[in-house]
């Protein structure tokens, strides 16, 4: 594992500890798309289905456990905790989030590196993965104001992300047989899709102001 | 075409 995949992972963690520390700390989810949470809960769901065939190192075991049960307890709160789901921007969360499922699913099925059950929906957590940001993205946009946890997460998120793309980048010197075309294209789009956030990210960073989206 | 390898990313 080099230190773009493992930053990349700790990014990633970042981000999720900080979504359950806002909720935990503010009793409020507002802001946070159920939808993407949702997807996020079905991609950890799908792809590690591993878990029952392949170990890999105890490393990768914890951290499918912990994204599994965390994005489940985040889906929790915000459908079931009494404070929390009262905050739930639900007119704002109106993405049409059934056909990222559909097309993941779709796309899935004709793309795949070899047809069966668990590498169908391998390609699926692929592909739903780099969309799933979307509702939140769109919500962010449709509120205006970003609140700082918020802003923070969606942040650690993106840059999970891109820690990736230097890690593929690495492992494809590193060693010339890596080609995970799927995961490498996906992933691209995903980054892509954080440009727009990154770019308004930045600017109020700069300017040491509050970050806001323009509607 | 060579047999995809275990998925080693999370």
């Amino acid at each position: 594992m080099n230190i773009f995949r493992f930053l990349g992972d700790m990014t990633h963690l970042i981000s999720i500890l900080i979504l359950l520390l806002k909720i935990y700390a503010t009793k409020s989810c507002s802001g946070i798309s159920l939808k993407t949470q949702e997807l996020y809960a079905l991609v950890f769901l799908t792809r590690y289905l591993d878990l029952f065939t392949d170990f890999i190192s105890v490393y990768n075991t914890v951290m499918k456990l912990v994204f599994i049960a965390s994005s489940l307890a985040i889906v929790w709160c915000m459908r079931n905790h009494p404070l929390v789901r009262r905050s739930y921007d639900k007119q704002l969360d109106t993405f049409r989030h059934y056909f990222l499922l559909l097309a993941s699913f779709l796309l899935a099925l004709l793309l795949h590196e070899k047809f069966a059950f668990q590498e169908v929906l391998w390609a699926f957590s692929i592909y739903l993965e780099a969309v799933a940001i979307l509702p939140q993205l769109v919500l962010l946009q449709r509120s205006g104001n970003v609140d700082n946890l918020t802003g923070q997460y969606v942040f650690f998120l993106g840059a999970y992300r891109a820690l990736y793309i230097f890690n593929w980048i690495y492992r494809y010197f590193i060693d010339p047989h890596f080609t995970r075309w799927i995961a490498c294209v996906s992933g691209l789009v995903q980054t892509a899709l954080y440009a727009d956030f990154f770019y308004y990210y930045f600017i109020s960073w700069k300017n040491n102001a509050k970050l806001q989206l323009p509607a | 075409n060579p047999e995809p390898e275990v998925h080693d990313e999370l």
